[in-house]
């Protein structure tokens, strides 16, 4: 679920 | 990244870059929602906080640090430099009806119930709606430069192929994210009354007017 907090988007 | 991300990115940038350049070119801000620009620095500033915490690339850091600034100094030549053309009669959308419902949502509907989700939450759900004092003073004054109505157009095409970029990443890389896709889908849509406008009037050398 962490992985979902990762933002790699603008 | 794919090809609808890197192009979405772009075309908010030329969106930006078309707005900062008409004010400062036409010296004037006339027909401009100093209020979606103070929404949309807000949005800026509280989404790229992430810029202190984690580095994910060049990249990614530059565009947020050029996007943030070019939001502020928009900002800053509505509010500043040239206050004097700025059309405040018409820009009269009452913002804290937006950002207190986007405030209370982004507490309840987030990923994680920290201080950087949620101001990262708040960001989205505000962009989303950030555009209706600009459609409101449009709405009002019944017409825009064209100019404007290209800043408006690029800044409505980079969430719609924001939407397309999360098609690609569900089924390529079975990654979603719901909050921004459901916020992302509200946003293009607010859009698509006034792309019809820009392609069956502007697109064919008409200035947008309403019908009064």
């Amino acid at each position: 679920d962490n992985e979902q907090l990762v933002k790699d988007e603008l | 990244m794919n090809i609808f991300r890197l192009a979405g990115d772009v075309s908010h940038l030329v969106a930006i870059i078309i707005l900062l350049l008409k004010i400062w070119k036409t010296r004037s801000c006339a027909g401009i929602s100093g209020k979606s620009q103070i929404l949309f620095a807000s949005v800026f500033v509280t989404r790229y906080l992430d810029l202190f915490t984690i580095f994910i690339s060049l990249y990614n850091s530059s565009m947020k640090i050029i996007y943030i600034s070019c939001s502020i100094a928009t900002v800053y030549l509505v509010y500043f430099k040239f206050k004097a053309t700025y059309d405040g009669n018409h820009d009269t959308f009452r913002v804290e009806f937006l950002v207190v419902p986007v405030g209370g949502l982004s507490f309840l509907v987030n990923h994680d119930f920290s201080p950087m989700e949620i101001l990262w939450t708040f960001s989205i759900y505000l962009e989303s709606v950030a555009i209706l004092p600009q459609l409101f003073m449009i709405s009002k004054t019944g017409e825009a430069e064209t100019i404007t109505t290209h800043y408006l157009f690029f800044l409505g095409l980079y969430r719609g192929l924001y939407l397309i970029n999360w098609i690609w990443r569900y089924y390529f890389e079975g990654f979603f994210d719901l909050i921004a896709i459901v916020a992302g889908l509200v946003q293009t849509v607010l859009y698509c009354d006034f792309f019809y406008l820009y392609v069956t009037k502007v697109l064919k050398g008409k200035k947008l007017s309403l019908p009064a």
